[in-house]
């Protein structure tokens, strides 16, 4: 049996908003020693998904034997929408389930509200990722990040990100004209989540799709901070950190033809 | 501005 509570249900209905336009269906793998884990791909296959929520992401966690979950994030998006950020939130599952019960608890207003999702077997690639070595790492505000995906996506379908030692470049070059944001590295003591931290080995430049840029800053919620490793001609990761956990987003970058 | 690459060409299916 699974029965997974969290101490509000803002964690997991970020979580699934942050995800769920990037990827329709999908396994939560559930364990006792890992929590709650997702690896996705997008059907392009260009964006691979991965989350971890520990059982200390958890107020209360058991998992007595491993559990597949196969989703419809639309369909579990529409419960989730249902309970308020601030509710108790708890994931409970059979050990050979049909469908998830998810319950939601006001304890101040003494509501519960609960509800079934159906499951769904889902086949799908797990790829291999190994820990990489990366050219550089940069961490930034998640919503400074946000505002250059968002705002560069207006120019080009493509954005360029060049690093140095002290600065961060983006760069959109379209039909009506160019742009760029220059970020340069900085260290607020006083509010550190709002320093520009680059730990450059070698300076990197690479394009992505501003598509996928605007889906994986759908996580900006989540966190403070986000962090981007780059590493030339390989996919990139971005990481917005939990309090116990992670999601992280892998994109393949685009290459000249 | 490029072709877009797919993972798979940088991992292996698992």
């Amino acid at each position: 049996m699974l029965e997974g509570k969290f101490e509000t249900a803002s964690t997991m209905k970020k979580v699934i908003e942050a995800i769920k336009d990037s990827v329709k269906l999908c396994n939560l793998n559930c364990s006792q020693n890992d929590g709650i884990t997702v690896q996705a791909i997008d059907d392009s296959r260009v964006l691979l998904i991965a989350l971890k929520l520990d059982p200390s992401c958890f107020q209360e966690f058991r998992c007595d034997k491993d559990l597949v979950l196969g989703l419809d994030l639309e369909s579990l998006s529409k419960i989730l929408r249902q309970g308020n950020p601030e509710d108790y939130l708890t994931l409970i599952a059979e050990d050979s389930p049909d469908s998830l019960l998810i319950v939601f608890e006001d304890s101040k207003k003494d509501r519960i509200s609960e509800f079934s999702l159906k499951l769904m077997d889902i086949d799908s690639d797990v790829l291999t990722i190994d820990e990489m070595e990366h050219d550089c790492a940069i961490t930034l505000p998640a919503a400074a990040f946000a505002k250059v995906a968002r705002d560069m996506k207006t120019l080009s379908e493509s954005l360029q990100i060049l690093v140095t030692k002290d600065s961060v470049k983006f760069k959109a070059d379209g039909s009506i004209g160019t742009g760029s944001v220059i970020l340069r590295a900085r260290t607020n003591l006083d509010d550190t989540k709002e320093s520009i931290l680059i730990d450059l080995n070698k300076p990197v430049n690479l394009t992505f799709g501003a598509k996928y840029l605007n889906d994986i800053v759908k996580a900006t919620p989540l966190a403070d901070t986000v962090t981007i490793k780059l590493t030339d001609k390989a996919p990139a990761m971005f990481e917005y950190k939990l309090q116990g956990g992670f999601l992280r987003y892998y994109l393949a970058p685009k290459f000249e033809d | 501005t490029g072709t877009q690459e797919r993972l798979d060409s940088f991992f292996k299916v698992a």
